[in-house]
């Protein structure tokens, strides 16, 4: 495993702990959509289907339970906590799944490496993830204030896409066949998706204002 | 073989 691959997966678990830090401990998911946890909860199911069957490392399983479990974790806060689920977004936060799931599923269908039933859903858990962002970022649009530890999350979550990408083009040079198109043009999409919302965060940063995104 | 090296990303 390379450097790149290794920072990448640290910051995405980063972004889940300062997630699960801030609805824990403030006990507030103001200005998390649901939906996007929702959409994440059901790509890690969809990717992880062969936590069971394929043993690649205990770093990969470890890393995999991590981010099923927290995933299913924060959509049980948003939904059911008590006092969390009263900060909920509900009015903003109204991208509908099945715009973005039903899409992707057909698309995983048509345009795969195998077509085995678990080539078909790692495929579109790839395709998923890619725009499963999308509600949050709405949300924030939509969202006057954005708080530090909702920005840090969506800058953990960019930081994990970008270091990936990194760790593809070192694996293409290092490793023999290392050829996944599907993968890197996915991967490459959701990336994309993030540099709007890098150009706004690194301008609050360095001007030291409160990060707001333009409607 | 191919399947443990796709799948060996999270």
């Amino acid at each position: 495993m390379n450097i790149f691959r290794f920072s990448g997966d640290m910051t995405h678990l980063m972004s889940v702990l300062v997630l699960l830090l801030k609805i824990h401990t403030i006990k507030s998911c103001a200005g998390i959509s649901l939906k996007t946890q929702e959409l994440y909860a059901l790509v890690f199911l969809a990717r992880y289907l062969d936590i069971v069957t394929n043993f690649i490392s205990l770093y990969n399983t470890i890393m995999k339970l991590i981010f099923l479990g927290s995933s299913f974790m924060i959509v049980w806060y948003i939904r059911r906590h008590r006092i969390v689920r009263r900060s909920y977004d509900k009015e903003h936060d109204t991208f509908r799944h099945l715009f973005l799931v039903l899409p992707c599923f057909i698309l995983a269908l048509l345009i795969n490496e195998r077509s085995a039933f678990k080539e078909i859903m790692w495929t579109f858990s790839l395709y998923l993830e890619a725009v499963a962002i999308l509600p949050q970022l709405v949300l924030l649009q939509r969202t006057k204030n954005i708080d530090n530890l909702t920005g840090q999350y969506v800058f953990f979550l960019g930081a994990y896409r970008a270091l990936y990408i990194c760790n593809w083009i070192y694996r293409y040079f290092t490793e023999p066949h290392y050829v996944h198109w599907i993968t890197w043009i996915s991967g490459l999409v959701q990336t994309l998706l993030y540099a709007d919302f890098f150009y706004y965060y690194f301008n609050s940063w360095k001007n030291n204002v409160k990060l707001q995104l333009p409607a | 073989d191919l399947e443990s090296e796709f799948h060996d990303e999270l």
